[in-house]
């Protein structure tokens, strides 16, 4: 009966995973692969890829709002104005070619590309955190543990979310639709140039590992529920639904990898290097924010960034 | 609390989203 518990809980994980990340490893690798067919996504990899990127965008019409139908649209003009979006003339608009022309240096260009990363790691952010409510007994928590849980969980899980679209090549953005180079990310001006680097050689590393979507939702689930986090008011409980969600995680690689050795070790050992990515990471968003001049951060990370780490 | 106010609001809102 134990085992059939944490059977169920991987299942409703999977579940939850399934309804509130639009996509999923299966579909993102079998984009990378080539799999769909018709369905290739655009490359970009220079400027040139990167106007006509938007192009590409405006032509396909996006898929988002089969996802997000149930959103206000106040909330689908916040994805659009990501990556994907074709709504020119956006504050975090990227892809828009007027914009692109009007503002003409090549300086802004990085910019507005962070920006638009901005925006729809916000929207992740939400999505985030409604998987989290939807890990049993993360609402019963006290309500500053939950904030404290995600303010220090969400770009881990950010991160995590990455390896599956990425390859050692580039990575899948804009839902799946495009493919950006790692070479093109390289070029860009310093320092964004190197912010893509550390995620690229971690993913590529965290990918060996071969997890499938349910074995994914369980460690975001762990991910969420660490009872370190500074400044947890009540880590009892937190401990007790990490330590099931993590039995639930054992077993699902035992019977999903019965051949990979110390796969749930590995995996365990992976959160360390993690934390050094997220550091890096927040300390290279603060170095932005202080050599940057028309830089501004999105409301919800600079919430999420302000005093971590 | 006031310090994260989106968070929180993200937390207690299922339906409503805030505007990001």
């Amino acid at each position: 009966p134990e085992a059939a518990d944490l059977r169920a809980l991987a299942r409703h994980l999977y579940e939850a995973y399934l309804k509130n990340f639009p996509l999923t490893k299966a579909k993102a690798r079998a984009i990378l692969s080539g799999k769909t067919g018709d369905n290739a996504p655009f490359v970009i990899h220079d400027m040139k890829s990167l106007m006509e990127g938007e192009q590409f965008i405006n032509c396909r019409q996006i898929p988002l709002k089969e996802h997000h139908h149930h959103h206000q649209q106040q909330q689908t003009s916040a994805l659009t104005a990501g990556l994907g979006g074709a709504h020119q003339g956006s504050e975090y608009g990227f892809l828009g070619m007027t914009s692109i022309s009007e503002e003409g240096p090549q300086d802004a260009l990085e910019l507005r590309f962070f920006h638009s990363c901005q925006s729809r790691s916000a929207e992740a952010v939400r999505e985030i955190t409604e998987f989290a409510k939807s890990i049993p007994g993360f609402s019963e928590l006290d309500l500053n543990d939950q904030v404290t849980l995600l303010k220090y969980g969400v770009i881990e899980v950010l991160i995590i979310m990455m390896a599956p679209l990425m390859n050692k090549d580039g990575t899948l953005i804009s839902y799946g639709q495009i493919f950006m180079t790692r070479e093109f990310l390289k070029s860009l001006r310093k320092p964004f140039s190197q912010m893509m680097e550390p995620k690229f050689e971690f993913s590529v590393k965290f990918n060996m590992l071969e997890l499938d979507d349910s074995e994914m939702a369980l460690f975001l689930a762990v991910i969420i529920l660490s009872g370190d986090r500074p400044g947890l008011l009540n880590v009892k409980p937190i401990e007790q639904l990490q330590e099931t969600v993590l039995h639930s995680l054992e077993l699902q690689l035992k019977l999903n990898h019965p051949i990979s050795l110390q796969l749930f070790a590995k995996l365990l050992q992976k959160m360390t290097d993690l934390r050094q990515i997220v550091t890096d990471h927040v300390h290279l968003i603060q170095l932005l924010k202080k050599t940057e001049v028309d830089m501004c951060l999105h409301p919800l990370l600079q919430e999420i960034m302000k005093d971590l780490y | 609390k006031e310090k994260h106010k989106i968070l929180h609001q993200l937390l207690q809102n299922s339906t409503s989203p805030v505007d990001l």
